[in-house]
């Protein structure tokens, strides 16, 4: 395994759960072997990734409950070209079951480290909190990737962010770094937009991606079935977005 | 008081907020006396009416450790024009703690009740999730607004926020009904949109609000100035649809 990337932003619906599925879709599409792991009771990542959420007869509620069921869990070659470990609402008893058991912080990470040598990159869609759940992907990843719309709800909200990531880095997981800001459902011909844009960048600079993901209405169609924009609609801007993203990422990894 | 009401949907982004201060915002506006209770740790709706969610003395914190400091918190007469119970990151600390507390989900409605004969509406703007804060929004509520974007993922999300709420009916609020859905960020001229708001309609009729809001940039810039719409833009088309819910709203109460 050459990383894994916990992709997480407290605010809601700035495209975690779309810039998981697509990014993961077009490394995927690269050659790489790829494991998407949805850590959020709504389980979006499951439903984008064309898997029905609740037909599962395993799910990431068993792999918490007990690391060693992760082989029985992961949704092996989706229709998204890529392995997945599925969620759906179940996860949602594991915040108040986590909070009791021991190791309450490692659960992911001990059952991650069991097939780590079958991946290249395990992307983790996070839930829109800074829970418990959320605390397992920071302890289990080697860095984190923060989509950021381009509003002002979404900037205030970044200090929260980046000092929970410093707190577990000084505790639980001293290697974990910020792999990068990515700009999502960017809008160009709003002056907000670019007023934030240039925000980000005069604050983070060389954090913030080149890739800036346009808001194009084929990211918000494809989940309906169950598909990633690239095998959806693979001439969208969106979809060449997060092909562009996926080179870029695959470029700083070689940096 | 009249009535409480949550405004909740455990998916991100799908205005809760901007719904939670522009609606207070449109009935202050009408004479009535609106408490805004901010339950997010994120406090966009504290910074949206105004108020510097750093610089607080007290918070809704304090509230939930002990009901008997709600007339402390409140900050009264905002510069959005009604009362609010404000909220910043502190709040996260709550989750853990109050887990452990009796009278878990009853905290807010204890406080609450103290305060209950100085207001007309009280408004309780929840976090994107469904946690033991949104549960004490909906044991204290008389009733649940679900703003709702219509996208894919919110819609998929809707059946388990029901559920939610059914449950809560059934043990903690026995009187607890739907106030209404209101369709946000609507842009009528993609196709996803129309699809999505035609299901809805099918589902839910008479609870969805005949009132929609439009995707409108002006309500994105008004955070920034710490004003809901109607104070920052009042000829803005956005100001102008929550004027009109708020209308709507007032018709339903009196039956
Ligand atoms: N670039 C884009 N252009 C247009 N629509 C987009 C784009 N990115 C995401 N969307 C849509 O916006 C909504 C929010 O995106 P998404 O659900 O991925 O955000 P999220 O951060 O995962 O939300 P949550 O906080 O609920 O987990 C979805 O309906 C999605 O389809
Ligand atoms: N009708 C609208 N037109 C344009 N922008 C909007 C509209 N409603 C909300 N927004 C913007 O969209 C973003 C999401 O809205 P908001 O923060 O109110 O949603 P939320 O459901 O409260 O999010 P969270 O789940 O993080 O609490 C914000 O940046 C807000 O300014
Ligand atoms: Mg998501
Ligand atoms: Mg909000």
């Amino acid at each position: 395994m050459r990383k894994i990337v916990a992709i997480t932003n407290q605010k809601g619906g700035v495209g975690k759960t779309t810039t998981c599925v697509n990014l993961a879709a077009s490394l995927a599409a690269n050659g790489n072997r790829i494991l998407l792991i949805d850590l959020d009771p709504q389980g979006n990542a499951t439903t984008g990734s064309g898997i029905d959420k609740n037909q599962l007869r395993y799910s990431m509620l068993d792999v918490l409950s007990n690391p060693e069921n992760i082989r029985q869990v992961i949704q092996l070659k989706t229709p998204a070209g890529y392995d997945l470990l599925p969620a759906n609402s179940d996860l949602t008893a594991s915040e108040v079951s986590l909070l009791e058991s021991d190791n309450k912080e490692a659960r992911l990470k001990i059952a991650v480290q069991k097939v780590l040598q079958d991946y290249d990159f395990a992307l983790i869609d996070c839930p829109p909190s800074l829970n418990m759940l959320t605390v397992n992907a920071l302890a289990c990843a080697n860095s984190v990737l923060i989509p950021m719309q381009c509003e002002y709800y979404a900037l205030e909200g970044i200090s929260a962010l980046l000092n929970t990531i410093k707190v577990i880095k000084q505790s639980i997981n001293p290697k974990l770094i910020i792999e990068g800001i990515l700009r999502t459902m960017y809008d160009p011909r709003n002056s907000l937009t670019n007023d934030v844009s240039r925000q980000l960048i005069n604050h983070f600079s060389h954090l913030v991606y080149r890739t800036v993901i346009p808001r194009n209405i084929r990211l918000a169609e494809a989940p309906s079935h169950g598909l990633p924009v690239l095998l959806y609609d693979k001439h969208s801007r969106g979809s060449a977005a997060y092909r562009t993203l996926a080179n870029e990422f695959i470029r700083e990894q070689n940096g």
